[in-house]
């Protein structure tokens, strides 16, 4: 997954997500596709949140799923889950559940409930960075204001890291590729890279829904694994996903 | 243009929106879910429409976790043992999967693995 959130010129704020999913789980020699990625395709679905008529969120997820990876509250908050890979991983979380220890929060349902229930941004930044949860993950959290976008670096029980946009100083963007912002991605998934040599190239002047819709249309930020594209302009209530395909040449993950 | 050697990257592409073209699969649907009703029937509508491409992603997952544990026991444990083994999930969380389950006429120990994924795949 990539995960992006930009700040323009005048302190409007983008978010802009690749799902990827389904590596290893089967690989389909025909048609060079990933099994359980073409399958998530027609399970993918845009959700209009409602209660007594008015829309408290909208997402996209896949239908069977009650958790919510990628979402946003129409003039408060956007919000997207990357996965994070760890040996302190998911699995010791499920071990302690099922040993009873039942005080961590399972990651699909937790942003569910910060998508449903916080009221601003910042209310969602504490709730993302203090609970306990089951296994790690990065949070891309994006508001509704100048300098409020940041990539929260989780593992179970505490946050590693608050990477904030910090626009006085040059950073009108945050990228999060499943690799944690210290380390350098593993060569063959530098999807890092590409990204960032591919936000600098449009400039800050340039950025928009269109521009970060390059970003996330140019191999390998796209590749096998991606199965949708979200756009996310918080302010102007702007939600778009879009089902994407990678004809070869395209890297695997 | 593509590279034609791993990873493939390509020069930054421009003027892609709106999408259209090979790498455009197409829109995606908007469903409504209604937070008033109760959460065993908020996924009726929805999961009415998707079950067959449900089971179809679950019988590929299956077939992943066979292929490791080829006696079937894995599964066997995840329809009959794991919900119980998990006890109840917080908010309406598990009425919500309870309510997909009836509808899908999937186990619900199925659903509830659908569900879990992310803590399992970290692996």
């Amino acid at each position: 997954c990539t995960s992006v959130i930009t700040e323009d010129k005048e302190g409007h704020l983008l978010h802009g997500r690749n799902m990827d999913f389904g590596v290893f789980l089967g690989w389909n020699v025909n048609n060079n596709t990933w099994v359980v990625t073409e399958e998530l395709k027609p399970l993918t679905v845009n959700l209009d949140f409602q209660r007594n008529n008015k829309t408290v969120f909208k997402a996209s997820s896949f239908a069977g799923y009650v958790g919510m990876l990628t979402g946003f509250k129409p003039g408060l908050f956007s919000l997207t889950l990357n996965e994070r890979f760890s040996i302190n991983g998911g699995y010791l979380g499920v071990l302690e559940w099922l040993l009873g220890k039942k005080d961590a929060m399972w990651i699909g349902f937790i942003t569910r409930s910060v998508l449903e229930n916080s009221t601003s941004y910042e209310e969602a930044k504490n709730i993302l960075t203090k609970t306990k949860i089951m296994a790690p993950a990065y949070f891309i959290l994006g508001g509704n204001q100048s300098g409020e976008g940041c990539v929260i670096t989780r593992n179970r029980k505490e946050s590693l890291d608050v990477y904030e946009l910090d626009p006085k100083h040059g950073r009108w963007y945050v990228v999060q590729t499943n690799y944690d912002r210290w380390k350098n991605p593993f060569f063959l998934d530098d999807r890092r890279t590409p990204a960032k040599m591919c936000l600098n190239h449009t400039t800050q002047e340039n950025v928009s829904i269109e521009t970060l819709y390059d970003v996330l249309s140019t191999k390998p930020v796209l590749n096998k694994l991606t199965v949708f594209t979200t756009l996310i302009d918080v302010t102007k209530g702007r939600y778009e996903t879009y089902l994407r395909d990678c004809p070869d040449p395209c890297i695997g993950w | 243009l593509a590279q034609h050697a791993p990873p493939w990257t390509e020069d930054c592409r421009k003027s892609t929106y709106p999408p259209s073209g090979p790498t455009y699969r197409g829109p995606v649907p908007w469903y409504t879910v209604n937070l008033d009703l109760p959460p065993y029937k908020r996924w009726q509508e929805l999961m009415t429409h998707k079950a067959p491409m449900l089971k179809i992603l679950v019988n590929s997952l299956k077939n992943v976790v066979n292929a490791f544990v080829p006696s079937g026991k894995v599964i066997e444990m995840v329809d009959q043992k794991l919900p119980e083994l998990l006890g109840n999930f917080p908010g309406p969380f598990e009425e919500e999967m309870k309510g997909i389950a009836a509808v899908t006429d999937i186990p619900l120990g199925e659903i509830i693995s659908f569900n879990i994924f992310y803590e399992f795949f970290t692996i």
